[in-house]
């Protein structure tokens, strides 16, 4: 068991500085193993240096700043050890624009391995889906769902 | 392999039949606040064998099935029915389409199937085990639980890789 | 105490539900005492009722339904018992469009009792403000502020 | 009575002396992810007197000052200024302008001020028990924390009503 963690964790810990330079557009990030001293074999730390900052623990981080290095965790375990699928609901809800615009051209890019299911409410990420659903409730309290093409989101979409 | 369908029948606000068709890509759900949006999220954690009504946003059996309305009666089951394209033969099962069904009944029985015969819970188990899916702590990131992963202890983490190991 | 207790959820349950029905464009709320059992004195319950939909715990709710919930509570206890001033950190990042709209009329409203400072990236909230403070960071990772018109906020934030 | 000005100094990523103005009806703060805006909110909880760390996003006193970078030296106190309106006499203290001040050094020590005049904590919570200031849960609402008023369990959110009383 613990070799194949050990080498999971060596490929993810190789995998997220990559991931996380991408979303952040710069800055620094690494995994280490921890003993956790109580013998239930190492905890895994995480540190971010954001660009042009200094490294720092985690708790400094702002909720967008968690947001983007929590998905750099997730598309790294993606990376290294793909899924079917995987479904993200709202992980870009704290995101500002130009954050959402790197998130969403990895997505792009890892969707050609991982197949993925997003609900979100932001315009630009829904713009990287080949398939959109819209549902809505309907006066019966039953969920009703469409299939939107792009242009026929953006035409609902009063600009927010 | 990749996710193809998915079919809600009688689950949470999904009272009327309704198929979703995947993308091989990026598939986006979109609509209004409440609609029923995260609730697609919870029937393909539920669909796959989900136990823990917690993950669900649930106390139990009942709170899966469609629970009515002043125009709509509630249902008396509630079903789903998730099929993967399995052409590229990545879950480790001899057929070209694999389809994972659960249904559940107000008295709180549930009925799992496999490619349309009834199985128990533990072979669907065994079949996810085998391709990844066992664990689904990220491959399903529930609503407002993105940094949670962070938010983990270390040893807590480990659990995270020892999953994709 | 007790007394003081009382008539202020007297107060507050009375507010709850008009404030409820305003941010959800309809429904019902409801607030009650109950016994903890414990002796610590009453706890307090919160049954929602959406528009359309039958009465329902708290658990049920969507993520957004949520936030406008507590948003109805917080705006309820700011009535019954001012405070000079209300500091909300983006309570906005889960609401849709119509949602967003009913909650930036009643906090232009209840902006006239209590004063409100508030962190959005949610253009339709900043259009309430008659003041726009713009936070950006330098290369030096300290943080500069310049004060914003509304035109220039509206040009700087490309389309959603 | 409501706030009139924030002034900033040294206090986490408001390294330069920074000024807020807030108008009588509502401000809002915008600006890129990591900029600083919560930081803003923590300050206004801090020069009240926060004492709970953890309400703070940090550990101690350092956390609270700012830390520097590469083209900035770190700083050596932190300070913050906030300046309340009280032509109405809203606030229990018989000035037309009550300012509240608090000053933090990396040997851990806090000083306290109430209109420019060094006093305890103990006379900063005193003032503010006396204006609804004091418990500040239902006036400061951190980011990601909107719900947890509905979160907490019945007795809890009594605590909330006793606060209001
Ligand atoms: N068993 C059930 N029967 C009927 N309705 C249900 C059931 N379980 C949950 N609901 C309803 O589902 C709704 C929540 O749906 P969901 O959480 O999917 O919304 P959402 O589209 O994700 O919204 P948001 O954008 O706010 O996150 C609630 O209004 C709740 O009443
Ligand atoms: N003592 C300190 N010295 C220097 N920088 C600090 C200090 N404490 C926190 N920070 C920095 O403050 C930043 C977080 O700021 P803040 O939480 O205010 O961001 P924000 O504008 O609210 O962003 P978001 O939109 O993501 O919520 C972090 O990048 C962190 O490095
Ligand atoms: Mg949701
Ligand atoms: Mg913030």
């Amino acid at each position: 068991m613990q070799n194949a963690f050990q080498k999971t964790f060596t490929a993810v810990a190789e995998e997220f500085p990559k991931i996380f330079v991408r979303l952040f557009g710069g800055g620094s990030a690494k995994l280490a193993l921890t003993d956790t001293g109580d013998g239930s074999g190492e905890g895994i730390d995480i540190t971010a240096k954001l660009p042009g900052k200094r490294s720092q623990g985690l708790a400094l981080l702002s909720g967008g700043e968690r947001s983007l290095t929590a998905v750099a965790l997730i598309f790294s375990l993606l990376k290294v050890s793909p899924t079917p699928f995987c479904v993200l609901d709202e992980v870009d809800a704290m995101l500002d624009e130009s954050n959402v615009g790197r998130f969403r051209d990895l997505l792009l890019e890892l969707s050609r391995q991982t197949q993925f299911i997003i609900v979100t409410h932001n315009r630009n990420t829904v713009q990287a889906a080949q398939v959109i659903y819209g549902v809505s409730m309907g006066s019966d309290s039953a969920s009703t769902v469409i299939s939107l093409k792009l242009d026929e989101f953006v035409a609902q979409t009063p600009d927010e | 392999s990749h996710l193809k369908y998915l079919e809600l029948h009688g689950y949470k606000t999904f009272a009327s039949k309704t198929r979703f068709e995947f993308a091989e890509g990026i598939t986006a759900i979109v609509g209004p606040n409440g609609s029923g949006k995260s609730n697609v999220a919870d029937s393909i954690r539920w669909v796959l064998g989900e136990q823990a009504y917690a993950l669900l946003r649930g106390k139990k059996t009942e709170d899966m099935i469609f629970s009515g309305s002043e125009q709509r009666p509630r249902a008396g089951m509630a079903s789903a029915l998730i099929t993967f394209d399995n052409a590229d033969g990545g879950l480790p099962i001899e057929f070209s389409e694999v389809s994972i069904g659960r249904s559940a009944y107000r008295d709180g029985s549930n009925e799992y199937f496999l490619n349309d015969a009834r199985v128990r819970l533990k072979d669907i188990d065994e079949l996810l085990g085998r391709c990844g899916l066992s664990e689904r702590t990220y491959t399903i990131i529930g609503q407002g639980l993105v940094d949670s992963a962070l938010s983990l202890k270390p040893e807590e983490r480990r659990r995270l890789f020892e999953e994709a190991a």
